[in-house]
Formats: C-alpha cells, structure tokens, sequence
C-alpha cells in the first residue's frame, strides 16, 4: 500500500485539483485508492460534488473519535473519499492540547488496509492538520506552480518534512514533484520549471501538469477530468502522470 | 486615514499581488501607504526585494513587544513595509493564551497616525494573524480568483467578518471585492465573475484584474508592476484599480 501526501502550505497550487485527479487516474487502471479531505475548506470533497456543509460524517468526526472509518466513507465510483467541512477548522485549536496530537488520523488509519493507495490532500498550512497528514504517510508528493512567489516557501517546506522525519515518522520521505499549471509560453513558467529540475532532480515526475481550463471547470459540475473532459489536455496529463505514478512503485 | 485588509482564506486568489500593486499604485498618486506582511511565508516582503530570512526586527518581534514600530518599517521609495519572515509562523501557537491575543497589532499600530492608507496582506487562513488584522482595520477587501474551487470559501469568510464585527471591531465591514486573475476567454471566469457580480453588487470594483503574466514575473526582479513593465495590462489595470480605491474614498 503506498500512503501519499499531497504538500504545499503555498495556495492554490493544484494540490486538490491533483488529488482529485490522480486519485480517479489511479482508480481507472484498477487500483483501490482513498482518498482523504483535510482542508477544512473542503475543496476535494465539493470537486466531487459532495455538499461537504450538509454532512454529518465527516474527517473532523473521524478525527474526534465520534464515528469509525467505515461510516464516514462516501463511495465514488471506484473510489473511496473520506470528506471534509467547515467543522474541521476548529480541529487545530480544539485538538492542540491532546497528548499524541499529530497522530490522530494515523490511529483511525490503522483499519484502513485493503488499498492499493491512500492520497491525503492537505491545506495551504504546516499546521496540526497537515502534521497528522504527515504522520500518517510514508511519501510526499509535492505541487509546485512554475513562478516566482510559489517557490518562496520551499525552503519552509521541506525544513518541516525533514523534522517530522527525526521526530514524529522516521519513514516520512519526499518522492515526488509536481510541476502544476505549467504554460510553455510563459518564459517565467519555463525558467521556474529548469530550476526544479535542477534542484530536485529525479523525484520531479516527467509528465507536467499544462494550465487547461477544464480543469478549474471540472469541480464546478462534480466531475473527475475523467468523468467531464476525457479528452481534453488536462485529462491527458493526470492520465500520463497516474501512470508513471503507477510504474515508480513503492521507492525504497 | 483608510485601513485595509486584503482578505481571503483560500490560496493563491491574488492577495498579495494585489497588496503590493495598490499599495505602489496609491503610492504613486501621492498617498502615504503602510503595506504590512501579516503572512509568516513573507511573499510580499520578497515581491519588493526584501530578504526577508535575513531580518530581524519583522513585524513577529513588533507584535511580541521586541520592537517599535519605527524600527521595523522598511522604505521602498514612497511606500513604508513592514515586512515578514518565517518566525511569524510561531506565533499563532506562542501567542494563542496570551489575553488580548487578537489586538496586539492593532495595539502596536496606534502610533501609526500619518498614513493616507493602511493595507494588511493577510495569510490563507483565518487563524490568529488574520484576526489581528481585522481587529486593526476598518475595511475588508476580498480578492477574488474567478473560478469555481475558489468560490467555495466564501460563507466561511462572510461568516468570520460577521463574528469580528460583533464580537471584536464594530467597525469592520467588507467594502471591496475585487476580482483577480480574470481571462475573458474562458467561459467560466465570465460566468464566476456574473455570480459575483450578481451577490455582491456595488461592492464590486468596476476595474478587473486580468491575467497577465508580467504580474507574475515582477517579484522575481523585486519590484512592483510599475516599475517592472509600467505599460502593461497587469500596471494599467492596478493603476484603475487604485483610482478607483481614491475616488470610493472612505465609505460612509
Ligand atoms: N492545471 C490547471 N489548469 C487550470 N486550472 C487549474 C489547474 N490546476 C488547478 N487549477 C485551478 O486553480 C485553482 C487552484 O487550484 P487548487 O484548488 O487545486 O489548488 P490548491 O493548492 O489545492 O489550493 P489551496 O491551497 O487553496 O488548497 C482552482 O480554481 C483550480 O480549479
Ligand atoms: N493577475 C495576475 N496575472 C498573472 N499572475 C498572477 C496574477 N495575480 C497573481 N498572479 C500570480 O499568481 C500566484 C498567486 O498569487 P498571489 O501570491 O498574489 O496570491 P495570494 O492570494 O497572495 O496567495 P497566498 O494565499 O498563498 O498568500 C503568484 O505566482 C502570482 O505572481
Ligand atoms: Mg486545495
Ligand atoms: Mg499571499
């Protein structure tokens, strides 16, 4: 089973836009996959045209001990998602005082084992929420949009990677990059995009995500790219990308 | 003297473009402007050049008493910057049991008497640092991205200016929502921007920030869009946008 965290505490970025479509990429090619809200803005849960505010099951109960794993799963077709809502953002403060804090999600996890990949989608945050996200797998994929003021937080990032891995989750590892909303014809967009080659070298995946519109236009009917565009370029590039997510494997 | 906060919890939707552009437009119709970096990622800070990692007096050390506030203003030709760096991103947690946590900026700033505008970058999230900024302003701008996943924060946001207002700072009202990053090409930016238009009104500025790449590369070089490429559509448009703010005045 590969457990993934999609990471950048930067906006908009395309974390959940990837999340969404890789986890419906991956569950075209047959893979089981759960896929878990912890944003309590609920993106990933309205891009599936879940009315995340009309729930009474959702991560925050999962989270609080209130309801089990099996009853705050919403199926969609061959996937699995675990939704979110507004009453998650109170879970920073609510939950800060709790002895094993960051370590909730992974408790409720342990239940969760017949699936081939767990994708967590995080908000633009390092805080509790993403620290329990971190905690409860041992990869990160991280999106990066290719210009300037997006990458000003890397640094940030991966300090924080890097101290959970010595304090919280030894096998905590960053195994893939993400370039998000790439435009060919924008020179900054080409310039960004060298630099995240050169700096990350192989862990930055081949296939690049291009700017299309279909994809912001997806969500808005709660479609995967899959599901509303099957052709277009943005279902094209989660196609190539859940592919070569599928032939990397488990990285040792 | 006008008090603003650039306001919205989801990422990436032009918050600090926008505070830098309208801050450097208002500036250069003769205003005397305080930008402040309320976010610890310090984006606007490095959209003027300034290296943030390498300061230490930041407005983390003004809000925990360390500094005063003349110590800590940054000038960029007519523009004051109180600039940020990371040790911000201690501070929800460090300063969460002190009492009166919500008003330490807005205690810091009463020395600051002798601007035409105040303008707040605020952080995406509407967690302490956010709340210091509503509690130190009379006036919320929101910066709207026109498209779907973005949209769907609004009630919350709606919902935290109310709770401020009635609990923290009666004056706090939302004056401005300006729409950002708009492409009228695409049919969903035009459909976003009727809904908004159709919600919220006169509220909405006239002038409509479009998609312009220079926008994006301007911080690169750390500078504004008018000294970067002051004829592009990115500079003409902020340079309406701040005609407009002056010619609103101060709403009453
Ligand atoms: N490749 C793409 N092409 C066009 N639009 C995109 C693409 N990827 C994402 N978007 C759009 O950009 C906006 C931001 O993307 P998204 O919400 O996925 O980012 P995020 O990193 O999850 O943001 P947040 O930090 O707020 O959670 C959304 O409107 C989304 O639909
Ligand atoms: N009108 C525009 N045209 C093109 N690019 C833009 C425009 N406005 C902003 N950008 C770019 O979009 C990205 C996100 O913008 P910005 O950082 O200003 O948003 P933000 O709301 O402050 O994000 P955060 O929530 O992370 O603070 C940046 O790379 C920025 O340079
Ligand atoms: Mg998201
Ligand atoms: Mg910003």
């Amino acid at each position: 089973m590969q457990t993934i965290a999609i990471l950048n505490q930067k906006g908009g970025v395309g974390k959940t836009t990837t999340a969404v479509n890789i986890g419906a990429g991956l569950a075209l090619l047959n893979k089981k996959v759960l896929l878990i809200d912890l944003d309590p803005q609920a993106n990933l849960s309205y891009s599936f045209g879940i009315l995340a505010h009309e729930l009474e099951n959702t991560v925050y109960e999962l989270l609080n001990g209130e309801t089990e794993l099996k009853d705050v799963i919403i199926k969609h077709g061959n996937l699995d998602i675990i939704p979110s809502n507004l009453s998650l953002s109170g879970a920073e403060i609510e939950f800060s005082s709790l002895p094993g804090r960051e370590f909730l999600l992974s408790e409720r996890l342990q239940s969760a084992q017949d699936y081939d990949y767990i994708i967590i989608d995080c908000s633009p945050s390092l805080g509790l929420l993403t620290l329990n996200a971190l905690t409860s797998v041992n990869e990160v994929y991280i999106t990066l949009q290719t210009e300037f003021l997006p990458m000003q937080g890397l640094a940030k990032l991966l300090e924080t990677v890097d101290i959970v891995r010595k304090r919280l989750n030894r096998n905590l590892e960053i195994t893939g990059i993400i370039c998000t909303r790439y435009d060919s014809r924008k020179n900054l967009h080409n310039e960004v995009y060298e630099k995240i080659k050169q700096y990350f070298g192989n862990k930055v995946f081949k296939t690049v995500i291009r700017d299309n519109i279909s994809l912001a236009e997806a969500p808005s009917f709660g479609q995967t790219i899959f599901e509303y565009r099957p052709k277009c370029r943005g279902a094209l590039d989660y196609e190539n990308l859940s592919n070569e997510i599928l032939k990397r494997g488990k990285i040792n």
